[in-house]
């Protein structure tokens, strides 16, 4: 999972 | 995307309607708990703040749903609290929301990915909307009864975490990708309905109405 990748669930 | 998370955001549109439309419809807020609502609006304006600091948003879709989540929560919290404040129950709704919002800032602060202030907003807004529906649950508890219209919208409620819960299992497995403060948060959230989603299958379901042993 792509630490810093903003969130992209809502 | 997947399916779980979209019928995860479709029931979570839908609770959100039912509710705007019962209170609209009934031109009353009996039975509904404003703080639970206002816990609701906190934690989509501290969740979705990257829609104020202009972050590129992944998908317009994304971007819709935010600003309607939080322009609908604030607008039925208007309706409570203004609108049809007469209406508020305000007596039964008096589990102190100060117990639920210090421990989730404190453990946001504790318990995060990143300590930078956009993840610990975040964070926040996780473990708050975890125990945000406790003020409801302990209105009905109080009253002893639920409206049907309610049940359905707290149904509607406790299933979107629920299919997310789902989502989740789906993207560890074929994704490998996990956020365990979602997860965790998610989990603790849907057992909290557990009790509520018993009441609602064996009666509401049957026609029947909830009404709890006060």
């Amino acid at each position: 999972y792509k630490d810093g990748a903003w969130k992209d669930e809502l | 995307m997947n399916i779980f998370r979209l019928f995860g955001d479709l029931s979570h549109l839908a609770a959100i309607a039912i509710l705007l439309l019962k209170i609209w419809k009934t031109r009353s807020c009996a039975g509904v708990s404003g703080k639970t609502q206002l816990l609701f609006a906190v934690c989509f304006i501290t969740r979705y703040i990257d829609l104020f600091l202009h972050f590129v948003s992944l998908y317009n879709t994304e971007k819709v749903m935010k600003l309607i989540y939080i322009s609908a929560s604030v607008f039925t919290c208007y309706l409570i609290f203004f609108k049809f404040k007469a209406t508020y129950d305000g007596n039964h709704d008096s589990m102190r929301a100060e117990f639920l919002i210090v421990p989730a800032a404190g453990l946001a602060c504790l318990i995060n990915t990143k300590f930078d202030a956009i993840e610990i907003l975040w964070t926040f807004s996780i473990y708050l909307e975890a125990v945000a529906i406790l003020p409801q649950l302990f209105l009905i508890s109080k009253t002893g009864e639920a409206e049907t219209i309610t049940s359905h919208y707290l149904f509607a409620q406790g299933s979107y975490r629920a299919l997310y819960i789902l989502n989740w299992i789906y993207r560890y497995h074929y994704e490998s990708h996990v956020d365990t403060i979602a997860i965790v948060a998610g989990v603790v959230q849907t057992i909290l309905y557990c009790d509520f989603f018993y009441l609602y299958i064996t009666k509401v379901v049957k026609g029947q109405k909830i009404v709890l042993p006060a």
